[in-house]
């Protein structure tokens, strides 16, 4: 809780209306994202600790979760650096609900595997050059997304398993055709 | 240069071949279809003037645009439309200024209509601030009716040039019938909805029957004198200005069915799951 106290800490402050209409000065704007991102950093330990605990026990000690809060921009380096990596998805709704995913990849093609062995379709998609000319962006190495829809629980979460592959695969490509 | 038409099982949307702008909308289950154009343009913000009284300036208080119509942006000599398709999702990809850029995508199966709009950094070098809005032109029969929310839960009607407590005057014709959006907007006719989720609080309104237009982005130059003591002028990571993105989900269908589609999808949206990601090696047979 004293993770979580930083981040309602943090939530409180930004009740001051100037947070929520934007009519702060920019150094203070910057506070507000500084301290809500700090919280939201402490909370990711959290759901760290839970996994730790949710998860099977594993024969080494288990990985850290990653978490990507830049994926807007197609940037995540949980994806983008490792050939191999694992998605859990948590649901915080009462029902099950269906989620489109879209991960910044640098491989073409790749297994997605449920919880349940099932394997995943999924389409792989150039990222626009106007994703790479945003300068937050830089030092991603993603070329592609990878999109695939995943089902999860009601307050719940599925892990997905998701390999790099050079041989047959679900995962489609995209047909691009330049209009003008 | 034959139009473009991207559709699932649910919506079909039609682009005009030559600008790959939206053409028209139509939802295959009850057979709801609008002509639907969309455009950007931008509103020069007021840089105030010099009478004690009307010192008033566009800024983070205040929206005061200086003209009474939008602005176009210059036609682009190249333009650079992709169509993107595949079995999962399809994607029109469009270029309306080398500083604003939308992907409209379609899923497989999905009821909506997803628009990833991006823009800026917005240039400031004509020493103009300016107010970036996206316009939907529908041709619904709307008579300035259209609707907005109070935080995802109260509907609130909105009748152009009228207040229901006083009697409408103003000399801020555009300013005057924006209102705060912040999860969704929509107009209908009598048979037909259009509704616009947006995945952040934005203000808006519908200055013609028919329309709606929300604000994307806003760079000024001007204090507007009431309070903050700066311009709304944020230079962002490299200095250059800031590059906002952000979605809308656009909905087309009957009254009576549009209620829960906004309703569901709002629930979808600001409830949306959340990833985590590790290295682990571990196979799903050993996970399991």
């Amino acid at each position: 809780s004293l993770n979580i106290q930083v981040l309602k800490e943090a939530m409180g402050v930004a009740q001051h209306h100037d947070a929520v209409s934007g009519t702060e000065k920019q150094a203070v704007a910057n506070d507000y994202a500084k301290r809500l991102a700090r919280g939201t950093l402490e909370c990711q330990k959290v759901v760290n600790d839970a996994y730790k605990k949710l998860f099977p026990k594993q024969k080494e000690v288990p990985p850290d979760q990653m978490f990507c809060s830049l994926l807007n921009i197609s940037m995540c380096q949980a994806t983008e650096n490792n050939k191999q990596f694992t998605m859990t998805v948590y649901n915080p709704i009462g029902r099950s609900v269906g989620h489109w995913i879209r991960l910044p990849v640098i491989g073409k093609s790749y297994v997605i595997t449920d919880p349940n062995g099932k394997s995943v379709p999924s389409q792989v998609l150039p990222i626009s050059n106007e994703t790479k000319k945003i300068p937050e962006r830089k030092g991603s190495l993603a070329e592609n997304e990878l999109v695939f829809w995943v089902m999860v629980p009601p307050l719940g979460f599925n892990t997905f398993f998701i390999k790099q592959s050079s041989g047959p695969s679900k995962t489609q490509k995209s047909v691009v055709r330049q209009l003008d | 240069n034959a139009d473009i038409v991207i559709k699932n099982q649910h919506l079909s949307l039609m682009f005009d071949g030559n600008s790959g702008q939206l053409k028209s909308m139509k939802n295959l289950n009850s057979g709801a279809s609008i002509p639907l154009q969309q455009t950007f343009q931008f509103y020069i913000g007021h840089p105030g003037n010099t009478t004690v009284f009307e010192y008033q300036a566009s800024g983070a208080y205040v929206f005061r645009p200086l003209t009474s119509a939008p602005a176009d942006f210059q036609p682009l000599l190249k333009k650079r439309t992709f169509h993107v398709q595949g079995q999962l999702v399809q994607e029109i990809r469009q270029w309306f200024s080398p500083w604003v850029s939308q992907v409209v995508r379609l899923y497989d199966q999905a009821n909506y209509a997803e628009l990833e709009w991006t823009v800026g950094p917005i240039p400031v070098s004509d020493g103009l601030g300016k107010e970036v809005i996206t316009k939907y032109s529908t041709g619904l029969q709307t008579n300035g009716v259209f609707y907005t929310d109070a935080n995802g839960r109260e509907i609130l009607k909105r009748t152009r040039n009228h207040r229901d407590t006083w009697k409408f005057k103003t000399s801020e014709p555009i300013a005057a019938n924006y209102y705060p959006i912040n999860s969704r907007v929509y107009i209908k006719d009598s048979n037909s909805q259009f509704t616009v989720m947006t995945d952040r609080s934005q203000g808006g309104t519908s200055l013609q029957d028919g329309n709606l237009e929300v604000m994307l982005h806003r760079r000024l130059l001007y204090d507007d004198n009431l309070g903050v003591g700066e311009a709304l002028n944020e230079t962002g990571a490299d200095g250059k200005g800031l590059i906002a993105r952000g979605k809308h989900f656009l909905f087309l269908d009957t009254v009576q069915n549009s209620g829960a589609l906004h309703r569901d999808m709002g629930l979808r949206l600001y409830m949306a799951p959340s990833l985590s990601f590790t290295n682990s090696q571990m196979k799903q047979q050993e996970w399991s």
